[in-house]
């Protein structure tokens, strides 16, 4: 995070915002809700309050804009720029102003208005851009689901360093940004796609291909919008060019970057049992067609072309794979299977049907 | 990988550089073009400088992925104090 320089910052904690405007794309009271909610990530994890004013100058000024607004900072119509913000102080400081020639939404289409706006009022209280990608205050747009947002640590930790900690009892943290070399990432789930392994961690994805040395790390949404943060396992089925996603007791089907219609659907279509509530890994041998799914201590097979489990299972993982405990995530690249249990990683021969080296969680990321 | 069309319209990308360094990292518009200035080119210094901010490789030319980022939508407030 970085401050504003000069380190602005307003003298009082009780706060006063108005709206003097609103875009006719969205319904007014979208509006409203979309601009309490941004306020609202900034008084939750401090001890500001944000005070609705009605017809008088308020210490926060939100208006929506044209072009040329007389502040010396033109807007330049659709995308490019969405909106600016002035930095704590009297009159124009702390204001809001949001290009009206944007595609404003509450949802994921266009620019979500939530999002943009939690990103100036971070402006409006004193915080600069941030150089982590995963920032709210990094400063590239990049949709979040609003139902799923989490103010991330480096915002927490840069608003807290200007306005001090929340006056609640249990202090307010906000997801990490992985950083590929960090001895202690572990993974929600890895899967091939065409080539190259995609590790997924929260709401971002590594994405390792191996002709480039450095890892890309990008927001899960960059590629599948629809999709949920968290997924739990992923899979190839390569022969199909499918991806198969799963989280809680759904699972999503996608083919290149789009999700099949008619998905999520229920994992029991698979063929597992109602006790089972989520899969924890997964893996599909391109070779034999089947596909491995992973639930605490047991594994299922499924048969891809019968379209069903196969009989006798679920089965010990211990039986099969050996002493490797749960496993988070698995893939399998060049005929080994690679199984993840918390920061170590095993290869696995199936032809061999025993571990045969095991590795740290990041030894694909060239560290 | 496919090399993004634009990138080849040599004169909309150095449009695009110079309007976001100018936007965002304080580059001073050229009043003289004609007067050539010693030392390292303002823009790749300024262009490095954004590199750096966003970690990207930091090669002071406007790679597919340095134009990538600067494409990107993104707010108004410039990434360096004035």
């Amino acid at each position: 995070y970085m401050f504003t320089p000069g380190n602005p910052k307003w003298k009082r904690n009780n706060l006063t915002y108005r709206i003097l405007n609103y875009t006719p794309k969205m319904r007014q009271a979208d509006v409203e809700e979309a601009i309490q909610k941004a306020l609202s990530v900034w008084s939750n994890v401090t001890p500001l309050t944000f005070q609705k004013v009605e017809d008088k100058e308020a210490d926060i000024m939100i208006s929506f804009a044209y072009r040329d607004h007389r502040d010396n900072s033109p807007f330049d119509g659709p995308n490019g720029q969405l909106a600016h913000a002035f930095q704590p102080g009297e009159g124009i400081g702390g204001d809001v102003h949001i290009d009206e020639e944007e595609a404003w939404s509450k949802g994921g289409n266009g620019y979500n208005l939530f999002i943009v706006v939690a990103h100036e009022l971070g402006h409006s209280l004193g915080l600069s851009h941030s150089d982590d990608p995963g920032a709210l205050m990094y400063p590239a747009y990049s949709y979040t689901d609003p139902n799923e947002f989490l103010l991330p640590q480096d915002d927490i930790d840069g608003i807290q360093a200007i306005y001090g900690k929340s006056n609640t009892a249990v202090q307010p943290t906000g997801p990490v940004t992985p950083e590929a070399c960090d001895p202690n990432l572990t993974f929600d789930s890895i899967t091939t796609l065409r080539g190259e392994i995609i590790f997924f961690k929260g709401r971002y994805m590594l994405r390792k291909h191996p002709a480039r040395t450095e890892t890309e790390l990008n927001f899960i949404s960059l590629f599948w919008p629809r999709l949920p943060s968290g997924i739990q396992a992923a899979y190839e089925n390569v022969e199909r060019d499918e991806i198969l996603f799963f989280k809680e007791d759904k699972y999503w089907v996608v083919s290149g970057y789009d999700i099949v219609p008619g998905y999520p659907k229920p994992i029991y279509r698979l063929g597992f049992p109602k006790t089972v509530k989520r899969i924890n890994a997964a893996y599909s041998d391109e070779n034999t067609g089947k596909t491995y799914f992973f639930v605490a201590d047991r594994y299922w097979r499924y048969d891809e072309r019968k379209k069903s489990m196969d009989h006798g299972y679920p089965r010990k993982i211990v039986s099969h794979f050996g002493k490797i405990g749960r496993v988070d995530a698995a893939f399998q690249k060049d005929g080994y299977v690679y199984l993840f249990h918390g920061r170590t990683q095993f290869q696995f021969d199936p032809h061999a049907k025993r571990i045969v080296a095991q590795m740290k969680s990041t030894s694909w990321f060239n560290c | 990988f496919p090399v993004a069309p634009e990138a080849e319209d040599e004169g909309k990308t150095l449009q695009l550089v110079e309007s976001y360094l100018q936007n965002f990292y304080g580059l001073q518009r050229d009043h003289h073009p004609h007067l050539r200035s010693h030392g390292e080119n303002p823009l790749a210094a300024k262009l490095k400088e954004m590199q750096s901010f966003f970690g990207l490789q930091v090669t002071g030319k406007p790679d597919l992925d340095t134009l990538e980022i600067m494409k990107k939508p993104r707010c108004g407030v410039p990434d360096v104090g004035q």
